[in-house]
């Protein structure tokens, strides 16, 4: 699944 | 964090540091698309606004710091310093038939309908296509110097090291985020003509058409 609290990825 | 990614992000800062290596030794950027570089500066940007809403790790920081940096760097040495070396003649791609659907298309399809979400879906979008002036303007003047394929080939083999990486991560972390696999792929193919002729002609600086 996908949390969308902020992308790690750059 | 893992290999392909790590790989992946040091690929991509390479891109940018010998792109602004080459307009800066050269003192000419001679052959490079003002517009995929401004295109690159909007994508930083409208991603990275997180960096005012949330700390993920000093990594993640100072990348994303560098990014912006070097991509503003870029379009100033373009349009300010070296103007004059600009070949806007041959920089002719229409970006507004990019930057317009991508902006409709991350309104309608989103992972979350807020603002800071909907900038960074436009980003990943925005992203996949904004080599598309590069790449318009090499097959139009059919030639690339040897180091500006090098720049394309950094470029390119970021975003496919990413593939690896979000395979990686869906079989170990059950992580997988459809927007950003799909936008990757689309921008990795758009690659796969430039990387074959890199590969196929040993990466000297070549005339091609694409």
């Amino acid at each position: 699944g996908i949390k969308v609290d902020g992308h790690d990825e750059l | 964090m893992n290999i392909f990614r790590l790989i992946g992000d040091l690929s991509h800062l390479a891109a940018i540091i010998i792109l602004l290596l080459k307009i800066w030794k050269s003192r000419s950027c001679a052959g490079i698309s003002g517009k995929s570089q401004i295109l690159f500066a909007i994508v930083f940007t409208t991603r990275y606004l997180d960096l005012l809403t949330s700390f993920i790790s000093l990594y993640n920081t100072c990348m994303k710091v560098i990014y912006i940096g070097c991509a503003y760097a870029t379009v100033y040495l373009i349009y300010m310093k070296f103007r004059a070396t600009y070949d806007g003649n041959h920089d002719s791609f229409r970006v507004e038939f990019l930057v317009v659907p991508v902006g409709g298309l991350a309104v309608l399809i989103n992972h979350d309908f807020s603002f800071l979400e909907i900038l960074w879906t436009f980003s990943i979008y925005l992203e996949s296509v904004a080599i598309l002036p590069q790449l318009f303007m090499i097959s139009k003047t059919g030639e690339a110097e040897t180091i500006t394929t090098h720049y394309l080939f950094c470029l390119g083999l970021y975003r496919a090291l990413y593939l690896f990486n979000w395979i990686w991560r869906f079989y170990f972390e059950g992580f997988f985020d459809m927007i950003a696999i799909v936008a990757g792929v689309v921008q990795t193919v758009l690659y796969c003509d430039f990387f074959y002729l890199y590969v196929t002609k040993d990466g000297k600086g070549y005339r091609f058409s694409i």
